[in-house]
């Protein structure tokens, strides 16, 4: 058995100027998570970790930089599931909380159910201490360009095969 | 979205997969991310998935599990990977990308969509992708 780390940074069009940033930082979260089971750390923390990382890059669609929904907000959405026991826990609709796959790995740790969402996942967050962030800290200047155009260009209700 | 799979030296395997969705969804929308078995899924027993594409394709076919029924059958992470998107692509015409291990460190980054950036470490070295093929 070889430990390993496979990343990934969505299956969208990322844009020509964009894809070296992409690379790099998929590159940067895999190495963070392999660094932890290089230390003996278990698969669930090498999992989080790499995700943690990939939230925290405006390049992604996830955490800083998500995409924006039709009122030109941030929700998002976050799951772990450990294989061992197959325990699992995840966030649905979450606006102003950093990381949500921290706060997905809390649902299954701190809690027994598997799924909070929008404000219970918020309450959730509170009673254990997780910091919650002004929701604009999550927005970039690109995600908001392209929540524009988008906007512009499409009805609203033309939703139908957009890629996460 | 974004997404990691991993087995450690106890060979236990995890998964974790995030995302803001899609652009201009409705609110209150909840995709495929959150969703045990569509997002992601992980067992001992088989191996663990992160998915990404089209969200609601993805969760009628619940594709990170299909995947892991795959393995279960004998397919290798390659293979499964491949026959759950095809079939997604088949039966809802939904793109999208997985990557995928088993239990022994074997691994897959496969994808219908145009890209996926992944990579991969194993054994000190990392392995990595951007468009089909590479």
């Amino acid at each position: 058995m070889l430990p390993v780390v496979v990343v990934h940074g969505g299956a969208s069009d990322i844009p020509k100027g964009r894809t070296g940033k992409s690379v790099s930082g998929v590159r940067s979260a895999a190495r963070a998570g392999y660094t932890i089971l290089q230390g003996g750390g278990s698969s669930m923390d090498a999992v989080v970790e790499a995700v943690t990382q990939l939230e925290n890059n405006p390049f992604f669609s996830a955490g800083c930089g998500s995409v924006l929904n039709i009122k030109g907000e941030v929700e998002m959405d976050a799951i772990v599931m450990d294989g061992k026991t197959l325990g699992s826990g995840a966030v649905s609709a979450v606006r102003n909380i950093t990381n949500p796959i921290q706060l997905a790995r809390l649902v299954m740790d701190k809690t027994s159910h598997t799924l909070l969402t929008a404000e219970g996942a918020n309450q959730f967050a509170r009673s254990i201490g997780v910091p919650e962030v002004p929701p604009e800290s999550l927005i970039t200047e690109y995600s908001r360009m392209c929540w524009e155009k988008d906007l512009a260009a499409n009805p609203a209700e033309c939703q139908m095969w957009k890629m996460g | 979205t974004v997404g990691a799979v991993a087995v450690d030296n106890e060979g236990n395997v995890a998964c974790a997969t995030s995302t803001g969705g899609v652009l201009n969804k409705m609110e209150g929308r909840v995709g495929d991310t959150p969703c045990i078995g569509c997002g992601g899924y992980a067992d001992n027993q088989v191996g663990a998935v992160s998915a990404t594409g089209h969200g609601e394709a993805n969760m009628r076919v619940t594709l990170a599990r299909l995947v892991l029924f795959h393995m279960e059958q004998g397919q290798s992470v390659e293979a499964a990977s491949d026959l759950s998107l095809a079939y997604m692509k088949s039966r809802v015409g939904g793109l999208g990308g997985v990557v995928t291990v088993d239990p022994q460190g074997q691994w897959a980054a496969r994808f219908s969509s145009l890209q996926m950036p992944w990579v991969a470490a194993q054994k000190d070295a990392l392995h990595y992708g951007l468009y089909t093929g590479e």
